[in-house]
């Protein structure tokens, strides 16, 4: 996160590759259940063994010992509807909700946030020299409309993505962030919103973060957990 | 340091039978079982309950005939490998391997047996060099390796040409994919088994890689490295390479497809010229050294076209990646790169949501037959034509019984992939209609609350 601040965010998750190294964010939809980006994985039917979800420490590499963190093994992969860009993790085991890790709640069904919403990113990705590396941090923004957003991007926004952020240079979600959430606070609850993708660059001046509009896929989501 | 498993082959959740035969078992380490097998002679393999810690000792391995390799969940079978491998090591005194022809084609004699040819190396006089019937053996530590009297009178004895495990396989790129039998290193170590985590712990327990061969003690290379290697068991040295030939000719990367305008799987075959990261961050050039010191040139990765500073994967990451131009940013992703759309042609169109789709498509996406909605194999479905009469559930046909924003989908015939989309498209001029529920009747339940506190600041604590 570019300009971000060390803050907490219980429903971000960090994934874990193989050798333990953090590759991309996430959020913790149900206890067992892990919503990010598809592109972080190089199949859906790939093997998932010894990934992993860590959990309820803001440390990027919290020592081994870190009685707060929560390794959880990823048990398999569903990849969202075409051009969703979405992947939904199952865990082995469902995480154990405390001060430090919990649910993020998911929207409406086809929910248009309104413009100017507060919300958040969050991530353990480069800062750029922006931040401090070695712990979550957080930036918030405003939701902006896809009618405005649309401005800086020549009318290619689709209407199953959202658009947050800002105009200014050096602002937003950068490498190994994608994946992770766009929370906003809505009916005195964090919804997850969005879901951080790659983009050309990090904090581009006139180019607002563009996100998954998880509205839009909420009941493939809900059907995921419940089939 | 070693284990006295570095001795024994491993085949997991398989036990070795043979009809009318039983052992006792005896409660043990797999350890303690090793060392027991070993020591008797007529001892091959054994087979290891996990659940009960019992073993049970076998005179003959698989390769015999009369023996049948059954699966079975709690059990793995052990078996030495002196009677598995076909090649030897160093002359090969302990190969128990079963070719029995020389290098010329002729047939071996039994050693029981003096004819043709009459000798001392009778199998009575030399238990331990395991002289069965006519198989190739080196009882005398010749130079040529194992040797047979020959059947046919004119040749009293001949070696029978076998090859040095390190020369049987050749290695092919940096050998990740050799599954060989090789367990020294370059300088004569002997392999730590995958599967321990004693002399040296590790990250590549064989269960998280399963697709990396991490069998047994053998050379290999999981991560990507110039050649195969292993950790050892000398506690003073960690890993080392293993001296394995080169194959001669073209190295070419098997079973890897190449592509330029997008990539597949993790990439390891996009050979197209994007040379920035996802965050706009310029590539390093492979065949330079600044600002990042690596490993990851083209001459040590000539099957990763590590060409110029364009985004390759010649480790097998989840996706292309390159070191960057930034000095301190290492190593990033090209996620920005696009993946090659492996769906199938769609063979159908559905107009709305398809909830009124009656049509004959079935398969998923990805291609995957669909389940008969009426059968409860593989899976066993929620929606049924009883629970859904209306929804035209017939055979195995894609359908939408639940409006489903996205289209018609079904169970599939894959045990791993419960359900998953079909590969039909929305009709021209039908757009996809979606179920909006109204926002302001939503009430969240326990989720999306957290304590806003202070972060700690846990480095100056």
């Amino acid at each position: 996160i570019l300009r971000g601040t060390p803050g907490n965010s219980p429903w971000t998750v960090s994934l874990r590759n193989r050798e333990g190294k953090h590759f991309c964010g996430g959020s913790l939809v149900r206890r067992n259940w892990i919503i990010s980006m598809k592109q972080c994985f190089s199949s859906c039917y790939a093997e998932f063994r010894g990934y992993e979800a860590w959990m309820g420490t803001i440390l990027k590499d919290p020592r081994s010992d870190d009685p707060d963190k929560q390794a959880i093994p990823i048990r398999r992969a569903v990849c969202g509807p075409k051009h969703s860009n979405l992947i939904m993790l199952e865990l082995e085991r469902p995480a154990t909700l405390n001060s430090r890790v919990a649910l993020i709640c998911l929207p409406p069904q086809g929910y248009i946030v309104p413009e100017g919403t507060s919300c958040e990113i969050a991530g353990w990705g480069e800062t750029q020299g922006t931040g401090r590396d070695d712990v979550l941090n957080i930036l918030v923004m405003p939701v902006i409309s896809n009618n405005v957003c649309n401005r800086y991007y020549r009318g290619r926004l689709a209407e199953t993505e959202i658009c947050a952020g800002t105009v200014l240079r050096g602002f937003g979600a950068c490498e190994r962030d994608y994946g992770g959430p766009l929370a906003c606070f809505t009916h005195s609850c964090w919804v997850l919103e969005g879901v951080i993708i790659p983009r050309r660059g990090c904090g581009r001046p006139n180019h607002p973060g563009i996100f998954v509009r998880v509205a839009m896929y909420v009941d493939w989501i809900k059907k995921v957990i419940e089939l | 340091q070693r284990s006295p498993l570095n001795d024994y082959h491993r085949s997991k959740g398989v036990q070795l039978v043979r009809p009318s035969y039983w052992t006792q078992e005896m409660p043990f380490s797999e350890e303690d079982c090793a060392i027991h097998c070993t020591r008797t002679l007529s001892c091959r393999a054994f087979n290891y309950n996990l659940q009960s810690k019992q073993c049970q000792m076998l005179d003959w391995t698989s390769q015999e005939t009369g023996t049948e390799r059954q699966r079975h969940n709690h059990v793995d079978l052990y078996e030495k490998k002196d009677y598995m491998r076909e090649c030897i090591v160093n002359k090969g005194v302990t190969y128990r391997g079963y070719r029995y022809i020389t290098k010329s084609g002729k047939m071996c004699q039994h050693w029981s047996s003096n004819v043709p040819h009459e000798h001392r190396n009778s199998p009575s006089q030399f238990p331990r060099k395991g002289l069965d019937l006519n198989y190739c053996r080196n009882p005398d530590n010749d130079e040529n390796g194992p040797w047979c009297y020959t059947t046919d009178w004119h040749t009293r004895l001949e070696d029978c040409g076998i090859k040095r495990c390190d020369e049987m396989e050749c290695l092919m790129c940096n050998g990740e994919d050799y599954s060989g039998f090789v367990d020294h290193t370059e300088s004569g170590r002997e392999c730590q088994r995958w599967d321990l985590s004693y002399p040296h712990g590790h990250n590549y327990q064989p269960e998280k890689y399963p697709e990396k061969n991490l069998d047994n003690n053998y050379c290999r290379n999981p991560d990507g490295s110039r050649r195969p290697w292993c950790y050892t068991t000398d506690p003073a040295v960690e890993r080392e390479y293993c001296n394995i030939r080169k194959c001669d000719g073209e190295h070419r990367l098997n079973d890897v497809e190449i592509t330029k305008t997008c990539f597949k799987h993790n990439g390891v075959g996009y050979r197209g010229t994007i040379n920035q990261t996802s965050a706009r961050t310029p590539c390093q050039r492979w065949d330079k050294q600044f600002p990042h010191k690596h490993e990851f040139t083209p001459e040590n990765y000539s099957c990763k076209g590590l060409e110029e500073n364009y985004c390759r994967n010649p480790d097998g990451s989840e996706a292309p990646w390159c070191f960057t131009k930034d000095r301190g940013v290492r190593t990033a992703f090209c996620f920005q790169l696009e993946r090659c759309n492996d769906d199938i042609e769609p063979e159908d169109c559905y107009t709305g949501n398809g909830t009124t789709y009656r049509g004959f498509v079935s398969k998923t996406r990805k291609g995957i037959p669909c389940q008969m909605w009426n059968t409860n194999s593989p899976h066993r479905p929620r929606v049924t034509p009883q629970t859904h009469p209306n929804a035209g559930l017939l055979k195995n046909y894609c359908r939408n019984p639940d409006g489903d924003s996205h289209g018609p989908w079904c169970y599939t015939s894959d045990p791993k992939v419960q359900w998953d989309y079909c590969a039909i498209r929305t009709c021209n001029g039908h757009a996809k209609s979606t179920n909006k529920e109204d926002p302001a009747s939503v009430e969240f339940e326990s989720c999306g609350r957290r304590e806003d506190r202070p972060v700690e600041n846990k480095k100056s604590r």
